[in-house]
């Protein structure tokens, strides 16, 4: 058996686990697991102050704070500003016509039982911006 | 018999995370 982990690992937002239930924008009701692309595309259309922006993966880091955390980089937009967040290893983020990815599914899985790929330099995942910007 | 459960729902933009870039006009 693999070694067992005395780090607890720390809370990730209750939305994610398998099972929970998302309202779009529209007030139809899902399950977080059976999201589409067209979920979050269409609920953005609807929505008067939030827009969908593409950010690309650029770059995936171990984390220098704790090894529960990754440091990902994204390149967002059109103008493909950089952006880099430190998330949890298991924090899940939708990719493009693919689904829900994490820096280690395996741990997605196993803590959320959401079932998730790898992220990897390269995915497009959906992000969030204000439509009113300026 | 089993109660009906009042069950969380969470609005889809809280799965979305918030990566807004600095923007110059």
């Amino acid at each position: 058996p693999p070694p067992s982990s005395t780090v607890a690992p720390p809370a990730l937002p209750p939305y994610f686990i398998k099972g929970s239930i998302i309202q779009l924008a529209d007030g139809e009701l899902k399950r977080v697991e059976d999201l589409k692309t067209e979920d979050f595309i269409q609920s953005a259309e609807i929505s008067s102050e939030l827009k969908i922006d593409s950010s690309t993966v650029e770059r995936i880091e171990g984390s220098h704070t704790s090894p529960n955390f990754a440091v990902v980089q994204f390149s967002v937009g059109e103008h493909r500003a950089q952006v880099s967040v430190e998330v949890l290893v298991e924090y899940p983020f939708f990719v493009f016509g693919q689904g829900w990815s994490s820096c280690c599914p395996d741990r997605t899985t196993q803590l959320l039982e959401l079932p998730c790929t790898k992220l990897s330099v390269g995915d497009v995942c959906i992000s969030l911006t204000l439509k009113n910007l300026k | 018999n089993v109660e009906p459960r009042s069950v969380p729902v969470f609005p889809w933009h809280s799965l979305v995370p918030f990566l807004a870039p600095t923007q110059s006009d």
